[in-house]
Order: structure tokens, then C-alpha cells, then sequence
């Protein structure tokens, strides 16, 4: 066959190019090609393969929490500036309006010139109510009347937006600790889903991230965004495999109904075209 | 750190005699793990280091009782030289106002710079003037009004429906009449493979006619700096390049990959959210910060 036939080095340099380009990362590229060289077979089949089983996890990929009946279901997103958080707030707000719940948002970035109004327009779009303070408000403040407010009206759903922050700013991750602490003041199921919100187009930064938001505020999985670019994210099988997060949703977009399923097959076969 | 490394493994080679050709190989290849790890695109590594060899299997490291630090040292060095050497100013025009074009992809940091830079020369006795041609984004223009509020600098924004290049026409215009020295033109973020906003941004350029067009990049940004900054640099060229959120851990092999590819230089560095965290680029802190 055509595979048998090319020089060994020569596909070894061609995959790893491959994935060095989707931003799997040079430690993680060579883990993936030295785990398939024993193995008979396509190399091209067998690695898609071996990707799929890092990102399928023990297959507990399938497994979400379900809408919780005694209590708002509370969605914390967290990550970096300009990743896509507010953005994503409004998609996910879109989504489980469309679905017939009852959605509250957040507007927790209680800093950056026009955040609460970005997340407001938001909040319009998909008809959603918005709890916001004023700017420079206590942003756990914010969080914790917008928990008591999605209790005290029976909502199914709360969306909380918080300011985008470098990982290694410790007192920025303190404010995000204190957040998470008076969401769970209020019950130790909130919240529900903790997101950390990635772009796509970054590179090796992402394992930073990934390993200090979980520390700070024990993350659920990653929300990769931006992935109708040309970047293909493979940041996030590192991620899984050294912080055993799962991606959840992916953004394909700027607007409402660009929140997908995180799907492992389309991912892989995305990034190794 | 790298250079400690790469003595330990020359160490051991040292063991049994002369140091060779195959040993300097196997030593940048650690150089290789490095550049790989800070980002800088792969094919980008792969041409430096070949530059580098020649330099590398040289007398001065084979002769050297610390070959690892020599190494590193003529890396690092020609690091410094493949990142421009020194700092690039941006370029004020002889007739002001001078027109600086900024774009980028989206959350690249375009907004927060476009108010720091009219900081900047606000505070050198500089007439800004800031323009908020960002229409689709939602609460953009509030956003740059607040910041120009802030930092006391007048702005241009949009009426209800008016394109990005009507605002920038009128803009320029209006600074025109009003004698500013600067006029600042923040744009949505777009990505490079979407043909109409491809299309509307070499529209702005047109109509801007701008004398500094700067790429704003994320610091963090991986081996797709590469297709981006190619992708604009055909479109409406490119003066040089901005790396934002650079307070941060990432290393920035964008820097050297985009500087490579375009051959335009880091004009600032973003250092934080406040509107005083501008820098000028320094190579050799760059070169530093890249080998890890
Ligand atoms: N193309 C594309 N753009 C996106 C996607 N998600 C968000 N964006 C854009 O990315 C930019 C930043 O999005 P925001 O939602 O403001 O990001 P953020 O994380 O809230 O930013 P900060 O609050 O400033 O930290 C905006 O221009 C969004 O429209 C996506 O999936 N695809
Ligand atoms: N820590 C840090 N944050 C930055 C820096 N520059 C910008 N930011 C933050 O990054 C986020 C995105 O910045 P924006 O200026 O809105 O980015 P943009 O390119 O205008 O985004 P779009 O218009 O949506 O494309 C905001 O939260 C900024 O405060 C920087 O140098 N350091
Ligand atoms: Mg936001
Ligand atoms: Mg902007």
C-alpha cells in the first residue's frame, strides 16, 4: 500500500507537522506518535483513533449534569480576556430560551468600559433579563443577588459573566475564588457547571489555564471558541490529558446559534486534514 | 533554565572527549523544544535553527568549556536580530494627521489599544483623536467612548446604519478641521478567511489612506499567527504589529513567527488592561522570554 511504501522518518516528520500546526503541541505531538509506532496499520487511522480515546475520556463524554429541578441550574464562565465569555453567555442564554426555560443572566464583569451593556444587548436578543450593578461594583455581589434572584423566581437557568483575567494574577483569581464561594453559600450544588472559556487560536498558554482556573475554581470542561477560523485547537487534547477536562461546547461564530456539541470525531478529522 | 540544561546534556557527552557536530544537533534540538513550546510556528523554528547551525558547530562553541551557555548565547543573539534588533517607532506623517489603522482578529486587545495609544500621546502634548468603527460588535462604540471619556480624547462614532467607512471618512475629516495630530481607527475584529469583512477592512484602509496600518495580535496566540498575519499582510499591508496581553505567562513565539513571515516589526506590547500598560518591544527581552 502507498503507506507501507513512504519512508518511515518522512511520515513521522508529515504527522507530526500536521499536529504541531492544529496546536496539539510538540509534547503532546511526539506522545501521540510514539503511542501508535508499535501498532499495524494507517498511521493517519490509527492516530485519529488515539486522539479520539484521549478526548472520549473514560466515556464519560456523554454524561451531563441534567437541569436540576430544585434550584436554578447555575453556569459560572470563567477564562481569559477576550476569549469569548460574554459572547457565550448570550448563546447559552439563546439556547436554553429557545428550549423553553426560564433564564436569568449575570452581568459579574463589574470592570471593563461596556461590559454590562455588551452582556444587556445580550440579554435583549434572546429576551432575557440581565443582573447587573453598577460598573465597579463587588462582582460577587453581583453573583450572589443574581443567585437570589433566580431563586426567588423560580428560574431554570443562571448564566454568570464574569471579567476576563490572566490566570497569574493571584488577586484576580482570588475575586473569582470569592465568586464561586457565595454562589455555593447558597447551596452546595451551585454552581452546576463551571466553563473555562478558550480560544481557539491560542496556543500552549492554554495548559497554563486550564491548570490555574481549575485550581482556583474547579472547572467542568472547556468551551472552546472560535473555531470558524483556521485554528484548530489541539490544545485541548494536553489539557484532557494532563487536567482530564472534557470540551463541552465549541463557538463557531458571533452570532446566537453558533454554540455547538463538543463532537471528538469532527474535532480530530477537523485537525488532521 | 535552558542553558543549564543543555551544559548537563553537553556534560555527558563531554565524557567521552571532544564535543562534535552530532552533539551541537542534538543540542538544538532542545532549542527546538523550546521555540516549539513558545509557540513559534514550526516551519519558522525549522528555518532559524538551520540559520543558527551554521554558527552552532563553529569553533566557538567546540572550543568552549561550557558549550551549552554558547549555544544559548548565539541563539539568543540571533534572536535579537531576527525580532528587528531594536525598537520601531511608530511613523508620525509630515502632514498631520496622522492615520493609524488597527485590526485583527476578534478579542486580540484592538479597542483597549486603540485608547492607549491616545493615551500616549496625549501625553506628550499630542491632539488624538479616536474613531469607533466597529459596527457589529455589541456595545463597541459605547466601549471606546468610555475609554476616550477616560482619558479625555475626542471620538467619532457611528449613526444608526452608517457603514465603517463612512465613519472613517468623516472622521478624518473631522480631525482634519480640528488640527489632532493622530486619528486612530479601532475596527471590528474579523477573521481572515471571511471574504466580506476581508473585503470591508481593505474598504476602511481605502478610504483611510492610513500612514501605519498595525496587526493587533494576542500574545498567546498559537501556529495560526502565522496564516493571519499573512492574510492581512496581502490584503491592506501591514506597518508592523502589536502583541497584547503579554503580562501574562505565554511566551510569544507569535512575535517571532509574524515578524518572520511579514517582516514587520513589534511597534508596542500590551502589558495589562489599564490604559498606562503600553510598552515599546525590546528584542532582547523578547529573545529571553521565548527561550524560556
Ligand atoms: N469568530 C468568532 N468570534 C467569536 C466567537 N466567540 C466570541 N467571538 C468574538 O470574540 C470577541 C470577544 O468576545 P467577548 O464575548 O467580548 O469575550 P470576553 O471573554 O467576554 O472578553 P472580556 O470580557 O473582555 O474578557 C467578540 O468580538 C466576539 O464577537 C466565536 O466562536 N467565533
Ligand atoms: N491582561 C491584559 N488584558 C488586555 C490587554 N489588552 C487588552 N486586554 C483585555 O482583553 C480583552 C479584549 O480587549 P478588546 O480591546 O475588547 O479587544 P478587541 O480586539 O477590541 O475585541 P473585538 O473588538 O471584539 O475584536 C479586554 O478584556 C481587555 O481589557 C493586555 O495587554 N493585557
Ligand atoms: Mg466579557
Ligand atoms: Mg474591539
Amino acid at each position: 500500500s502507498a503507506v507501507t511504501r513512504q519512508d518511515p522518518e518522512e511520515l513521522r516528520e508529515e504527522l507530526e507537522a500536521v499536529l504541531l500546526q492544529g496546536d496539539v503541541g510538540i509534547l503532546a505531538a511526539d506522545r501521540l506518535i510514539k503511542s501508535i509506532q508499535g501498532q499495524d496499520g494507517d498511521r493517519w487511522q490509527l492516530l485519529e483513533e488515539e486522539m479520539l480515546r484521549i478526548l472520549e475520556g473514560e466515556g464519560e463524554n456523554g454524561e451531563r449534569p441534567p437541569i436540576t429541578t430544585g434550584g436554578p441550574h447555575v453556569i459560572l464562565l470563567v477564562g481569559t480576556n477576550g476569549s469569548g465569555k460574554t459572547t457565550t453567555a448570550g448563546k447559552l442564554a439563546s439556547k436554553y430560551a429557545g428550549e423553553g426555560k426560564s433564564v436569568l443572566l449575570a452581568a459579574a464583569d463589574t470592570y471593563r468600559a461596556a461590559a454590562i451593556e455588551q452582556l444587556q444587548i445580550w440579554g435583549e436578543r434572546s429576551g432575557v433579563d440581565v443582573i447587573s450593578q453598577e460598573r465597579g461594583a463587588d462582582a460577587a455581589s453581583v453573583a450572589y443577588d443574581s443567585l437570589s434572584a433566580a431563586i426567588a423566581r423560580n428560574m431554570d437557568v443562571l448564566i454568570v459573566d464574569t471579567a476576563g483575567r490572566l490566570q497569574t494574577r493571584s488577586n484576580l483569581m482570588d475575586e473569582l475564588k470569592k465568586i464561586r464561594r457565595v454562589l455555593q453559600k447558597q447551596g452546595d450544588q451551585y454552581p452546576q457547571e463551571t466553563f473555562l472559556v478558550l480560544d481557539a487560536t491560542i496556543g500552549q498558554n492554554a495548559l497554563s489555564q486550564a491548570r490555574l482556573f481549575h485550581e482556583a475554581v474547579e472547572l467542568d470542561g472547556l468551551i472552546l471558541t472560535k473555531l470558524d477560523g483556521t485554528a484548530k485547537g489541539g490544545m485541548v487534547l494536553a489539557v484532557r490529558q494532563e487536567v482530564d477536562l472534557p470540551v463541552r461546547y465549541i463557538g463557531v461564530g458571533e452570532r446566537a446559534d453558533d454554540l455547538m456539541e463538543f463532537s471528538p470525531k469532527e474535532f480530530v478529522q477537523a485537525l488532521l486534514e | 533554565e535552558i542553558s543549564r540544561k543543555l551544559d548537563s546534556a553537553f556534560q555527558k557527552l563531554r565524557g567521552k572527549g571532544k564535543l562534535n557536530e552530532k552533539d551541537v544537533t542534538a543540542g538544538l534540538r532542545e532549542i527546538r523544544l523550546a521555540l516549539l513550546e513558545a509557540d513559534v510556528h514550526y516551519k519558522v523554528v525549522k528555518e532559524f535553527l538551520s540559520a543558527v547551525k551554521e554558527r552552532a558547530v563553529g569553533n566557538e562553541v567546540l572550543k568552549s568549556i561550557t558549550p551549552g551557555q554558547q549555544i544559548v548565547k548565539i541563539v539568543h543573539e540571533e534572536l535579537v536580530k531576527l525580532l528587528g534588533g531594536q525598537s520601531a517607532p511608530l511613523r508620525l506623517a509630515s502632514q498631520p494627521p496622522t492615520v493609524v489603522l488597527l485590526a485583527g482578529l476578534q478579542g486580540s486587545g484592538k479597542t483597549t489599544f486603540a485608547a492607549k495609544l491616545a493615551a500616549r500621546y496625549k501625553k506628550r502634548g499630542k491632539r488624538p483623536h479616536l474613531v469607533a468603527a466597529d459596527i457589529y460588535r455589541p456595545a463597541a462604540a459605547d466601549q471606546l467612548e468610555q475609554l476616550a471619556e477616560t482619558i479625555g480624547c475626542t471620538i467619532t462614532r457611528g449613526e444608526e446604519g452608517e457603514s465603517p467607512e463612512s465613519i472613517t471618512e468623516r472622521a478624518i475629516r473631522k480631525a482634519r478641521g480640528d488640527l489632532k495630530d493622530l486619528v486612530i481607527v479601532d475596527t471590528a475584529g474579523r477573521l481572515h478567511v471571511d471574504d466580506d469583512l476581508m473585503g470591508e477592512i481593505e474598504r476602511i484602509s481605502a478610504v483611510a489612506e492610513p500612514h501605519e496600518t498595525l496587526l493587533v495580535v494576542d500574545g498567546m496566540t498559537g501556529q495560526d499567527a502565522v496564516n493571519v498575519a499573512t492574510a492581512f499582510q496581502e490584503r491592506i499591508g501591514l506597518d508592523g504589529f502589536v502583541l497584547t496581553k503579554m503580562d501574562g505567562d505565554a511566551r510569544g513565539g507569535a512575535a517571532l513567527s509574524i515578524r518572520h513571515v511579514t517582516g514587520t516589526p513589534v511597534k508596542f506590547v500590551g502589558v495589562g488592561e489599564g490604559i498606562e500598560a503600553l510598552e515599546e518591544f525590546h528584542p532582547d527581552r523578547m529573545a529571553t522570554r521565548l527561550l524560556g
